[in-house]
């Protein structure tokens, strides 16, 4: 059963994709 | 991108491992619910999972080294080898380059670590402990009682049975710019993932179907969900197109992505794995010295003892403190032999387990540890510095007889040969006077009147000369 390769598109994310600042 | 915490302990709950219940039935209980949440039915799965410890595995991606190679996978393609009998999805990974995010152990190996960073952890120690919340780095990498399997998540959903989302939103991202995306990550409707223990240590594995903003439940809703079910710590795993459920090697849940037509909804290439399975053995290659039957250790040989097949045991006497106990059973020190190492040498023997006969002179014992020849005591040792000479006489006196003997023989032999060749040619020369030379012929005298037969007869004949 091969159902294919997903878009990702439903995404959930805690933080925002853009890094707002570097890791302290 | 929160602050990074390297030594120190941090907030967590520790529960220890439930008693261990031998034969326990099937190592997962999986239900399957569909409850409405304010007027919204949602479907998911919910798994209790008996022995973590030997039942539970965190899972890289497509199977060890997958965080290395930055792997993304589907669950069940991660599943199905490792045999797992419930799968789902893991920890948090970083979409564009499939890197790992937070720490990852997989059954007992270190994949990655995360550097102190502080989101909601959830892993087991080698004991079989518990462990939920915030680590430092130096908890992660304790060596004493490793954690044996360890993932990362976003958010401690429940700390010792009270809902601790609000605590969690403080630790886990203290920058205001990201709070509305974390506040709305928190808030929002989504398929979402969670795994957490019961009072009874039980591991407990949560799913719900759903899609960001249209179906599914917030973390709030899932925590109330889970408190119900006598969920006692539990932290939130990713979700939204994520969040996949597999039985059996097979999707047994609506994942939101669309696949590339849109008509249909395919399972996300994710990346780690959490997976029950049948009862691995701690560890699972039974230390070398055994096989895992069952998630039971069956050592094979007979001195391997112990739940990891890594004790040696050679029985109460532990070789009698004169031996070392091996997987072979007890060698022995020098002078000591038997199964127990309980026995001294016997006579004429020495060295570890008295494998070697001493080399001394007379047949004497030696000392049974170092095998140095001492004249004993023990009678049974022959003197022979006294015997050999007797023996060396008796020895000498037969030789010396028997020569005498032979000699007196063959001298016997010689004078009676000799004496035996003089009276032959005595004799011959007696005879060859008579046979040479003229004949002087002695008639035999008359005996006792008469003439002997024969000289009757030889008078009548003219004389024979040949006459003896």
């Amino acid at each position: 059963l091969s159902s294919g390769v997903s878009r990702d598109d439903d995404l959930l994310l805690p933080y925002p994709l853009a890094r707002t600042r570097p890791s302290r | 991108d929160c602050a990074r915490v390297r030594a120190g302990s941090r907030e967590q709950e520790s529960w220890p491992p439930p008693p261990a219940t031998p034969g326990a039935s099937h190592p997962a209980a999986v239900r399957t619910f569909v409850s409405h949440f304010e007027g919204r039915a949602v479907a998911g799965h919910l798994t209790r999972v008996a022995a973590p410890l030997r039942t539970f595995s965190v899972l890289e991606p497509g199977g060890p080294g997958g965080c290395a190679q930055r792997r993304r996978a589907t669950v069940e393609d991660t599943a199905v080898p490792a045999g797992c009998l419930v799968a789902q999805n893991g920890g948090f990974f970083r979409m564009n380059t499939g890197e790992c995010l937070g720490n990852v152990v997989s059954d007992g190996r270190l994949v990655s670590s995360s550097g102190g960073l502080q989101n909601a952890q959830f892993g087991i120690r080698r004991d079989g402990t518990l462990v939920t919340g915030y680590l430092s780095e130096e908890e992660v990498l304790d060596s004493v009682n490793p954690f044996v399997q360890l993932l990362s998540g976003v958010v401690w959903l429940i700390r010792n049975g009270s809902i601790y989302i609000n605590e969690s939103q403080v630790t886990e991202c203290d920058e205001t710019q990201e709070t509305g995306s974390f506040s709305k990550f928190v808030n929002v409707i989504s398929a979402r993932t969670a795994v957490g223990h019961d009072r009874k240590g039980q591991l407990v594995l949560f799913h719900a179907d759903g899609q960001t903003e249209q179906r599914g439940i917030n973390l709030w809703e899932m925590a109330e969900f889970l408190l119900k079910q006598d969920v006692v710590n539990a932290i939130n795993l990713d979700g939204g197109g994520s969040a996949t459920f597999v039985l059996n090697g097979t999707l047994a849940s609506y994942p939101s992505d669309h696949c590339q037509d849109n008509m249909w909804r395919c399972p996300r290439r994710v990346s780690t794995v959490v997976c029950v399975h049948e009862p691995h053995c701690q560890p699972p290659n039974c230390s070398g010295h055994g096989t895992c039957v069952d998630g039971h250790c069956e050592c094979t040989s007979h001195f391997w003892r112990g739940a990891a097949c890594s004790e040696l045991d050679c029985g109460p006497s532990n070789c009698s403190q004169h031996g070392l106990c091996t997987e072979t059973g007890c060698h022995c020190d020098a002078g000591w032999t038997g199964s127990n190492c309980s026995e001294e040498c016997p006579l004429g023997w020495y060295g570890p387990g008295c494998q070697r006969p001493c080399q001394c002179e007379h047949q004497c014992p030696c000392d049974p540890q170092t095998g140095n020849c001492s004249i004993s005591q023990v009678k049974q040792c022959l003197r022979p510095t006294e015997a050999t000479p007797r023996a060396g006489e008796m020895a000498f006196f037969t030789r010396t007889t028997w020569l005498a003997l032979t000699l007196i023989l063959v001298f016997l032999l010689l004078i009676s040969i000799v004496v035996n060749v003089n009276l032959l040619l005595g004799s011959k020369t007696e005879r060859n006077r008579h046979l040479d030379g003229d004949y002087v012929y002695h008639p035999l005298q008359e005996m006792n009147g008469e003439l002997l037969v024969a000289e009757k007869e030889q008078t009548e004949d003219t004389c024979n000369p040949f006459k003896d």
